[in-house]
């Protein structure tokens, strides 16, 4: 269904803010690629 | 025709009902017209998202992470992170409404992620916990809300005017006023309606509206209006912003004067009927007559594009093992097309010349949606797709007798997904209980 509508998953570095500091995650999003 | 009234909304939670039976809503990716229906396919359960932390005794607001564990529609149940199969503190959201953000929105705008707190010590390393249950998991897309945004825009804007089919005399059409623009579907006030209410609810993509100057164009017939002044600020809707028909070729083989096939009625919707062409119009365009019920005059006449997924060829009934109307005051029983077409020396209209096109719409019996009830086409009510034959759904409405049922296509502007309403702020309709149908 991504492909169809033209978005693909995509790995990224996301980062995280928790009150006892930053930190980031690799995790999956899906970007517009129309 | 059977319609419906009015239900007051209080007390339906979509997310309640869905949970309590466990039912499962159409996808928002069938639904091509509404916001985002074409750049869902990527929201899935499992997804993770940053929500408000409700679960706190912090002045500030603070927020955590949640998982989608179920979704119907626009609606997600989510659960926070930390709650592991404990589904006591779910909570349903409209994800296009509420307030939920693509992991890492909290940190790009200074906001900290707090545990609940009736978690809070199941856990004492939180940074930990986190970095297992996010790594490799999937969240929204970072433009998700400003798509959102982007999709709820729309091009029909109020004192445009337009040519709608009039809702007295179906054979024809007349020029309305865009009153009211909800989420895509109109508020038609008929010119020369004099209070304002003799109106007409559609979606702009409705094949029943067309630009100022089409009825002409095709031969269609049309209601003038005696209106010698027009209002300051009215401005005919532009022709693109309408539906667009495939085209086709009348040079060949076509439709004729007396051709029989099969139709769904436009005052029955819950019938497919014995049908006629009776006059052939420019551009694709047919008037069509339900057999047995036809006013002497042609004033219940309709007008259906060749292409459109409302005409079936003779025999499609009997193929499909659907209830086929007979023409009222034909009293021969089973209904034979065969004879039918000799007794009225007329012939079936070519099969070929009917779209067979079959769109991959994802559609499943026993899905739940929000669908118009286009007897009453202000209502939009609580409903069930029964029946798929081909591109054909059987719509039931919730808590109504099977009688009131509508066939209509899978790519109708006026069928949505769950959490429509709340997301454009149109007033749901919910299911009927015994007390209110009497």
């Amino acid at each position: 269904a991504a492909e169809a509508t033209g978005r693909k998953w995509e790995q990224k570095q996301v980062q995280i803010k928790t009150l006892e500091g930053e930190f980031s995650v690799t995790m999956w999003a899906s970007d517009d690629k129309k | 025709a059977k319609s419906k009234s009015v239900i007051p909304i209080e007390g339906f939670d979509w997310g309640q009902y869905v949970g309590a039976n466990n039912l499962v809503g159409a996808p928002v990716s069938c639904f091509k017209h509404v916001p985002m229906g074409n750049c869902w396919g990527d929201l899935e359960e499992g997804l993770r998202v940053e929500v408000p932390n409700t679960d706190t005794t912090l002045s500030a607001k603070v927020y955590w992470v949640a998982t989608i564990v179920k979704l119907t529609g626009f609606k997600a149940r989510l659960r926070y992170e930390g709650f592991d199969s404990d589904g006591n503190q779910d909570f349903w959201c409209n994800l296009c409404v509420s307030e939920v953000h693509p992991v890492g929105w909290c940190a790009s705008n200074g906001k900290p992620l707090v545990p609940p707190k009736s978690i809070q010590h199941k856990y004492s390393n939180w940074k930990a916990f986190l970095v297992k249950r996010l790594t490799g998991a999937k969240t929204l897309p970072p433009d998700f809300a400003s798509k959102v945004e982007e999709s709820r825009n729309y091009p029909f804007k109020k004192l445009m005017r337009v040519e709608v089919v009039d809702k007295a005399h179906l054979c024809r059409t007349r020029v309305a006023l865009v009153e009211q623009v909800i989420g895509g579907r109109l508020r038609l006030v008929y010119e020369e309606s004099e209070d304002g209410t003799d109106d007409f609810w559609c979606h702009m993509l409705s094949p029943l509206i067309h630009c100022i100057g089409w009825s002409r164009s095709i031969g269609h017939r049309f209601k003038r209006s005696d209106v010698s002044r027009k209002t300051e600020g009215q401005t005919e809707a532009p022709p693109q912003l309408f539906l667009k028909v495939k085209d086709v070729d009348q040079s060949g083989e076509w439709f004729r004067d007396g051709m029989k096939l099969e139709a769904i009625d436009p005052l029955n919707l819950s019938a497919i009927c014995v049908a006629t062409v009776r006059k052939v119009l420019a551009d694709g365009y047919l008037m069509i007559a339900i057999d047995g019920s036809e006013a002497a005059d042609g004033s219940d006449w309709f007008c259906y594009h060749a292409t459109s997924p409302s005409i079936f060829p003779v025999g499609f009934c009997e193929i499909n093992n659907i209830e086929l109307a007979p023409p009222r005051g034909y009293t021969k029983r089973p209904f034979k097309w065969f004879d039918y077409l000799r007794e009225t020396r007329s012939i079936a209209a070519p099969v070929k010349l009917f779209s067979k096109e079959i769109p991959n719409h994802g559609f499943r019996a026993g899905m739940k949606l929000e669908a118009v009830d286009l007897m009453e086409p202000r209502l939009v009510c609580v409903a069930t797709v029964t029946r798929i034959i081909h591109r054909l759904l059987c719509i039931h409405f919730d808590g109504w007798e099977d009688e009131y049922d509508q066939w209509v296509d899978c790519e109708s502007p006026d069928l949505y997904p769950v959490g429509w309403c709340q997301l454009t702020g149109y007033q749901l309709q919910p299911p009927a209980a015994q007390t209110t149908r009497e």
